[in-house]
């Protein structure tokens, strides 16, 4: 970053609060209802994002081998059972995201793992 | 990433972040983007955890993603968790697990309960200390009285490293990027040093959310790979989050 241009030379203090960069809205995650239908309204919204960003990984993933369709479909395989091996409630709410987006399971477990992957 | 908690001379405590993801995850060349960092910015969103319609906890998650990365328990803890490379990683820890191996906790998952069910600063600080994470990571506490704020370093052999705030010996404010407090960051990768100057340049009598996220808007705090910037402060409750895009020229991370 010591190279031109890249780092601001002086500090910024022209950004007014709050910005005029776009807000992130909320959601409210009700703890009183099954963790299977917790996030299924939230889901509803933002399916096609979620599915273009799997999509992503899977596509990068899939670079690193021959046959992408059998990339998908052993990591559906490796990884979906994988859920039911993970703590309560993240499973069942794994579980409803799934159902409620249409993503494959497996799928929705590497996403929610891809920290653990990725810190390599 | 950056996560910065800072103390005000009265005491009032802040809590800010960028998070930066996507690094090596597909290069949009005609844009001069990271792909995987812009399939995420739409994703952002603020979950606000309510029980018996009451606010327990507020977090910003990636919509799918259950676990948490940056959350706040209004008038108890602020929490944000900043990458650590290692190549003894969590995907070892993943291997183990998948043999049978579960004693350890998943990054997000341990974050989200650890948030959900704090009480105190003081508790939460041991809890993360001596918690077994399956990943490295640098978690980023605050309280919510004056010298409560720390970076804890976890590692999944060694004990975990802590820097805390001292507002009596002048350190009012902690700031993380994603290398160890006790080593000096790479040439080509070294937000501290900018964050830290403009951190100091803001002085601790002027501290507030307009300047904090001027500093966060600093490039390279600000880069290619920054998908949002969070904004808490505990006493009163308040988590903002703004989706941002670095104008070129920037740096890649």
């Amino acid at each position: 970053q010591d190279a031109y241009p890249y780092t601001d030379r002086n500090c910024r203090t022209d950004v007014p609060y709050p910005p005029n960069d776009p807000k992130v809205s909320t959601f409210v995650l009700n703890l009183d209802l099954n963790p299977k239908d917790r996030w299924a309204p939230l889901m509803k919204n933002k399916t096609n994002e979620l599915k273009a960003m799997i999509g992503d990984i899977i596509n990068l993933v899939g670079a690193f081998f021959k046959n992408k369709t059998k990339i998908v479909n052993d990591l559906d395989t490796l990884l979906g059972p994988l859920v039911y091996t993970l703590p309560q409630p993240y499973q069942d709410e794994m579980i409803g995201i799934s159902d409620a987006s249409g993503v494959p399971l497996g799928q929705i477990v590497l996403y929610n793992i891809f920290y653990e992957v990725f810190t390599v | 990433c950056t996560s910065i908690v800072a103390e005000t001379p009265n005491g009032t405590l802040y809590h800010s972040r960028n998070l930066d993801f996507g690094l090596f995850l597909g290069w949009d060349v005609k844009n001069k983007k990271w792909e995987l960092t812009e399939r995420l910015r739409p994703l952002v969103v603020n979950v606000d955890y309510q029980k018996g319609g009451k606010t327990v906890a507020k977090a910003v998650h990636f919509v799918g993603y259950v676990g948490v990365l940056t959350g706040i328990k209004p008038g108890v803890i602020t929490m944000t968790m900043n990458e650590r490379y290692n190549i003894d990683g969590g995907f070892v820890g993943i291997f183990e697990w998948i043999l049978g191996q579960r004693s350890e906790q998943w990054m997000g998952f341990f974050m989200r309960d650890t948030l959900v069910e704090a009480t105190d600063y003081a508790s939460t600080k041991t809890k993360v200390i001596n918690a077994k994470i399956m990943s490295p990571g640098y978690i980023i506490l605050g309280g919510n009285k004056s010298g409560e704020g720390a970076i804890i370093v976890t590692d999944r052999e060694k004990p975990a490293y802590v820097e805390e705030l001292d507002p009596k010996k002048g350190k009012w404010f902690v700031l993380q990027t994603n290398y160890d407090p006790v080593d000096k960051p790479p040439f080509f990768d070294d937000r501290r040093t900018s964050g830290v100057r403009c951190m100091t340049n803001t002085t601790q009598k002027a501290v507030g959310f307009g300047p904090l996220y001027n500093v966060l808007s600093t490039k390279p705090n600000l880069n290619l790979l920054t998908a949002y910037t969070a904004m808490m402060q505990v006493d009163t409750g308040y988590l903002d989050t703004f989706i941002r895009e670095c104008p070129q020229p920037c740096y890649p991370w």
